[in-house]
């Protein structure tokens, strides 16, 4: 069988216009901003308490509109990845 | 801080006195009787004098212990970070099964500390070392973005051990945030030189897979690395592929040696193994490189590890010479790294050009077969495209397939040298095919780009597929990285300082006598072949074509400057090579008034008021001029940097003592600060530390002597008459721990005592009081129940098997394990 997906409450997503866009849009769906994602401009990292840490399948709920929004670039759920110390 | 430029191996040099140094096989060889090898000719390059000094490095991996004796003095809280629990401080989570060691074991190779009569030497035992824990929770696109841009102008190298799964049939590589992660970092980081990114090979051999399968190690932008055993066999965990660059030596067979490092609980351990172990042995060495020449680039890295490592005694079947002269095999890339080689080659090193990309995309017929040919000219229609001189080759492919794992894919270059992109994998079942997966190898490094590359694609259909279900191949792209130019030639005559080191010639004082007058003219006609902006756009240009205009009363003889027979304002030339007349002097000559003549500035000189050396006022390319003395030299003095833009010497930060190319990117302090890093940060006294935020020294912790933080449990050192207690230091130890005096290490430490033991005399069984609950057995506490066994015959088996190591059989069989030893 395929390895099966594991989704996270956490998004990457990509907003113009700064922290206090972000911060802004963050709080609008009920997310919380994490900052920016490293060193990647215009890239935050959200979180949204309400959503299950982990699930096999992506939630909806209020919390998706913020891909509609016309101020968000891009938006992606994070899913959790295999990966091995060598 | 080079102290010459001319160095050579010192025959004298000094044994360390860290306990394990002796058992560092893979470094030197301190006795003749006992088997090492020293072909990583590490000892080598320190003993040219490069450590590691100045080059900051990181782990990506579960953390690393910043209090370990053997790397806190190394540690550099501005490296780490704590992607996990989002803080700033990534010490490892413990538990019994002490599973976060990892990223601990892998820092002390790279940089744990010499001489300091604990555990090892790193192979850059100067470097500053930190680590990024990230992989000790949910491991996210985001998780690893942050964790591959943390602090880029600060940390130089990133090392990392880890990746997809080795089971032989996963594909997977970075997501979206980790590419452009990485694409910023060589961009950006190290002030726009490009971070290193150090990556292990996979560790799947025993399982057939491929490393070709994982995106880190095939990215271009990491350096993969692979492993051999000590006699130079492959070791039954290494993955082949073709993107493999570099080796080091790891461990193997049972009866191979394996590698010492640090361990978790500050303690040492020799059981290090896997291709986890040679990434951060190369990042030692690229360490060690960087101290040598800070100013290599990304791209300069590589260039400097396949021109520096070796076959040597390494096995395998495979070894081919590449149409550039270069010998490669799919085991172990270019060969063993050759610590002193690097710092040799990079001193003298020139930048490679700028690095061009070639994309030709071939679309598949209908009817096409899994063999497919695209004709390259190298982009030569475009200049910013043009490759001709190849480095990475990628090929993305678009197949669809039954059975991943039947496949085999290989490219053959224009010059007939085969990289074999995939392998077979046994246990790949799947059915995804590959739907743009960049495949990537290095064996066509320096090849010319230019002709026919042949991609081919064998289908073995396994008994565990339909035979006559085929796969299609529908797309694929060629994707070649390289450079126009050739990468090592010179860049014509004029020295390139950008990226090349000075190397110090014999210059006339500037404040000494002048020159004798032949000695003068002999410069004079020498300096006829600058060939500075003269006729360009400055407004000291002469006008071409004065008709006379530029003549005086005496009028000319001609219709050029020079038949005027006088000037009016300066005359320019000589009696034996003519004269002419001119407005305003050229570019290498000042206006003389008294004697209306263009006289030459001093050699060096673009611009100047005098003749002498110090009234030049800019300077000629490859010079810089001096504000102190108003000379033009080759180097500036203490306290300045060379600006090619505006060729002059600029002032460094004030707290710098010396810099590079930047006002603020210090190689040196003043008195009073210490170097972070390219920053020259207060050294703050004993019990204070350097508070980040405030930029300021804050005090530490009462119980610490020195400390990263104001915590208890932040200290290095502990204060006089504290014990250090895992990360505290305290005034007596807890229930629990006795206390030692190391001798080699100058304070007191408290220890723990064996599990469940409240009082003990020393390490080992010598619990002298137990928890309750638990009694008092052979110096051992065990719990409160008599000591029977549950199954006699069962008890047998596990005494015959070994199996009393495990505290679940030494319950079930407490009277076999414990009351007959």
């Amino acid at each position: 069988l395929a390895p099966r997906n594991v989704y996270t409450n956490h998004w990457a997503v990509r907003i113009a216009g700064g922290q206090e866009e972000a911060d802004k849009l963050a709080a609008k769906y009920g997310y919380n901003n994490y900052g920016q994602i490293g060193s990647l401009e215009d890239h935050y990292h959200f979180h949204h308490s309400r959503v299950v840490r982990r699930a096999a399948f992506s939630t909806r709920g209020a919390h998706s509109f913020i891909q509609m929004d016309p101020k968000v670039d891009w938006v992606q759920q994070q899913l959790v990845k295999q990966r091995v110390k060598r | 801080y080079i102290k010459s430029d001319t160095r050579s191996p010192d025959p004298n040099f000094v044994h360390f006195n860290d306990p394990k140094w002796s058992n560092m096989w893979y470094i030197h060889c301190t006795d003749k009787n006992n088997r090492c090898r020293s072909e990583m000719n590490i000892l080598a390059a320190w003993q040219r004098g490069y450590t590691g000094k100045n080059v900051v490095v990181t782990i990506l991996d579960d953390g690393i212990e910043r209090n370990h004796p053997d790397l806190a003095q190394n540690y550099d809280q501005l490296a780490s970070y704590d992607v996990n629990g989002n803080d700033h401080d990534p010490t490892p989570r413990y538990d019994s099964s002490n599973e976060n060691k990892h990223g601990t074991r892998c820092a002390g190779e790279v940089a744990a500390v010499a001489n300091n009569s604990h555990c090892i030497v790193g192979i850059a035992y100067n470097a500053r070392i930190g680590g990024i824990r990230m992989l000790d929770g949910d491991v996210t696109d985001v998780v690893e973005a942050k964790s591959l841009g943390v602090r880029p102008d600060y940390i130089d190298i990133y090392s990392a051990s880890w990746g997809p799964d080795d089971d032989g049939k996963t594909v997977d590589g970075p997501g979206p945030l980790a590419k452009q992660a990485f694409e910023m970092g060589i961009k950006k980081g190290r002030k726009g030189l490009g971070s290193i990114f150090v990556w292990a090979s996979g560790n799947g051999g025993r399982q057939g897979d491929h490393c070709s399968c994982d995106g880190y190690t095939n990215s271009i932008y990491t350096i993969s690395i692979s492993s051999t055993t000590e006699n130079g066999n492959k070791p039954w965990y290494l993955e082949v592929c073709s993107s493999t660059l570099a080796t080091t030596y790891s461990s193997g067979e049972f009866y191979d040696r394996k590698i010492v490092t640090t361990d978790l609980r500050q303690r040492c351990t020799d059981g290090h193994t896997g291709t986890s172990v040679s990434a951060p042995m190369v990042a030692g060495v690229i360490a060690l490189t960087l101290e040598a020449n800070p100013l290599v680039s990304w791209r300069d890295i590589q260039h400097l590890l396949v021109k520096t490592s070796r076959p040597v005694h390494l096995k395998a079947n495979d070894w081919k010479t590449n149409a550039a002269g270069h010998r490669v095999s799919h085991l172990y890339g270019f060969g063993l790294v050759d610590a002193e080689g690097m710092v040799v080659e990079a001193k003298k090193w020139r930048s490679v050009p700028t690095q061009h990309t070639c994309t030709r995309i071939r679309p598949a017929s209908r009817n096409q077969s899994l063999n497919s040919t695209i004709t390259s000219t190298g982009c030569t229609e475009q200049a910013e495209q043009h490759v001709s001189y190849v480095e990475h080759v990628v090929v993305k492919v678009l197949v669809v397939h039954p059975r991943r794992g039947d496949l085999e894919v290989s490219l053959i270059s224009p010059s007939g040298t085969r990289s074999q992109l995939l392998a077979k994998r046994l246990f790949d079942n799947s059915n995804e095919g590959f739907r743009n997966w960049e495949f990537m190898t290095v064996q066509c490094w320096g090849e010319r780009a230019e002709g026919q590359w042949i991609l081919e694609i064998i289908d073995s259909p396994s008994s565990l597929r339909n035979p006559e279900v085929l796969g299609k191949l529908k797309e694929w792209t060629l994707v070649l990285y390289g450079t126009s130019g050739h990468p090592y030639q010179s860049h014509g005559t004029q020295h390139s300082r950008s990226r090349m080191l000075e190397i110090p010639t014999p210059s006339r004082d500037p404040n000494g006598p002048e020159p004798p007058p032949e000695v003068l003219k002999h410069q004079e006609e020498e300096e006829e072949e600058y060939s500075g902006r003269r006729g360009s756009s400055d407004n000291t240009t002469q006008t071409p074509s004065n008709l006379c205009v530029e003549c005086g009363d005496q009028g000319c003889d001609g219709p050029d400057p020079d038949h005027c027979l006088n000037c009016i304002h300066y005359s320019l030339g000589s009696l034996k090579t003519g004269r002419t007349c001119v407005s305003h002097c050229p570019l290498g000559f000042y206006d003389n008034l008294e004697a209306r003549r263009c006289r030459r500035c001093h050699k060096g000189c673009e611009r100047c008021v005098g003749r002498t050396p110090t009234e030049c006022r800019s300077c000629r390319r490859g010079l810089y001029f001096n504000p102190l003395n108003t000379t033009c030299s080759e180097t500036c003095p203490a306290g300045y940097f060379a600006d090619d833009t505006q060729r002059k010497c600029l002032r460094c930060h004030e707290n710098c003592m010396k810099c590079l190319r930047d006002s603020d990117r210090c190689t040196a302090c003043n008195d009073g600060y210490s170097l972070a890093g390219m920053t020259c940060v207060p050294e703050c006294a004993n019990g204070t530390f350097f508070h980040l935020e405030e930029m300021k020294c804050s005090p530490c912790h009462t119980s610490c002597s020195t400390c990263t933080g104001p915590g208890k449990e932040e200290c290095i050192q502990c204060a006089r008459d504290h014990l250090q207690q895992e990360w505290r230091c305290v005034q007596t130890c807890a229930p629990g721990y006795y206390s030692t005096e190391d001798a080699g290490y100058h304070q007191g430490m408290c220890h723990k005592c064996e599990e469940n033991c409240l009082s003990c005399d020393g390490p080992g069984t010598t619990c002298v009081k137990c928890k309750d609950s638990y009694n008092l057995v052979s110096r051992m506490c065990i719990v409160n129940a008599t000591c029977n066994n549950a199954d006699e015959v069962f008890c047998e088996m596990v005494k015959s098997n070994r199996l009393c190591e495990k505290k679940l059989f030494r319950q079930f069989c407490c009277r076999t394990c414990l009351m007959t030893g």
